[in-house]
């Protein structure tokens, strides 16, 4: 017999979202 | 007692925010030629602690031109950055500060400026003047002239060209130059002035004695020249605003 193997659903698990991004910071006038 | 964990920085953090104030004030308080510098965007921040309430952090700043002369006593905040039609110049610092029981210190600094690319101003705005060398002949040509119609119409001190800060030739519809000096007042008249230019000296080295001028030549389809210069020295308070917000006394020649 086959088995599937588990495979993990990122965006089904909420503790496996990525940790919101430091840097860079905020655009405060415009970017060139 | 366990040490709390290291959290690292965000570039949007009150801290951060705080250590790119001190950064921003130090390179303008440090800066003898061109404009004053403010923050667009906190590019890195790297915090090496050294001990307690001791760290070490490094950060990286994109900084943007504003219209304030570095001479200029108008605080940071109250002078405009440039717009991206004016032709923007952007700077890029890395700068090493101390934090010390509170206290941010700045240890370095290495900040490089360029303008914006050409092709990128002619994109958005094809109709644009774009940032022309300093020392262009028909820009130091207008600023000579404009400087000498000023000196020549203006009673008080006699000016001298300290440096030009930025220059804009247009060529259609009309051919304009456009340039922006500094200027440091003398102890000359301009009548003075006229017989023995080379005796004038400037005043002493007090922000009061420093000006700051545009100048316009226009040389088709008429020649016209304008000359516009405010003195430091000459600001008059307005009545009802605090003394920090007051307003420059402009001399406007045509």
């Amino acid at each position: 017999p086959v088995a599937k193997r588990a495979v993990a659903q990122h965006d089904k698990e909420p503790h496996l979202v990525s940790p919101p991004l430091l840097c860079p910071g905020k655009v405060r006038h415009f970017k060139i | 007692v366990p040490a709390a964990p290291f959290v690292p920085l965000g570039c949007d953090d009150p801290e951060s925010e705080a250590a790119a104030e001190v950064a921003v004030n130090y390179i303008n308080g440090h800066s003898h030629h061109g404009y004053k510098f403010a923050l667009n965007r906190i590019e890195n921040i790297r915090v090496v602690p050294q001990g307690p309430n001791n760290n070490i952090m490094f950060l990286e700043l994109d900084l943007l031109e504003t219209r304030c002369h570095v001479l200029s006593p108008t605080p940071l905040e109250n002078c405009t950055v440039r717009s991206f039609t004016e032709h923007a110049v952007e700077g890029d610092c890395d700068i090493k500060l101390q934090k010390l029981d509170g206290k941010i210190t700045v240890l370095a600094t290495k900040c490089h400026s360029h303008a914006d690319s050409s092709e990128d101003v002619v994109q958005l705005c094809p109709d644009c003047p774009l940032l022309t060398s300093l020392n262009d002949t028909e820009v130091t040509t207008t600023v000579t002239a404009a400087l000498n119609a000023y000196n020549s119409k203006t009673a008080g001190a006699y000016l001298q060209l300290l440096e030009i800060g930025r220059a804009q030739i247009q060529y259609e519809p009309a051919h304009i130059v456009y340039a922006e000096f500094a200027v440091a007042a003398t102890n000359c008249s301009a009548e003075e002035a006229k017989d023995n230019v080379e005796a004038c000296q400037p005043l002493p080295d007090d922000q009061s004695n420093f000006g700051f001028c545009t100048a316009t030549t226009v040389t088709r389809p008429t020649e016209d020249l304008k000359v516009d210069c405010q003195l430091y020295g000459h600001q008059v308070p307005t009545p009802d605003a605090p003394l920090l917000s007051r307003v420059f006394q402009p001399t406007s020649i045509s």
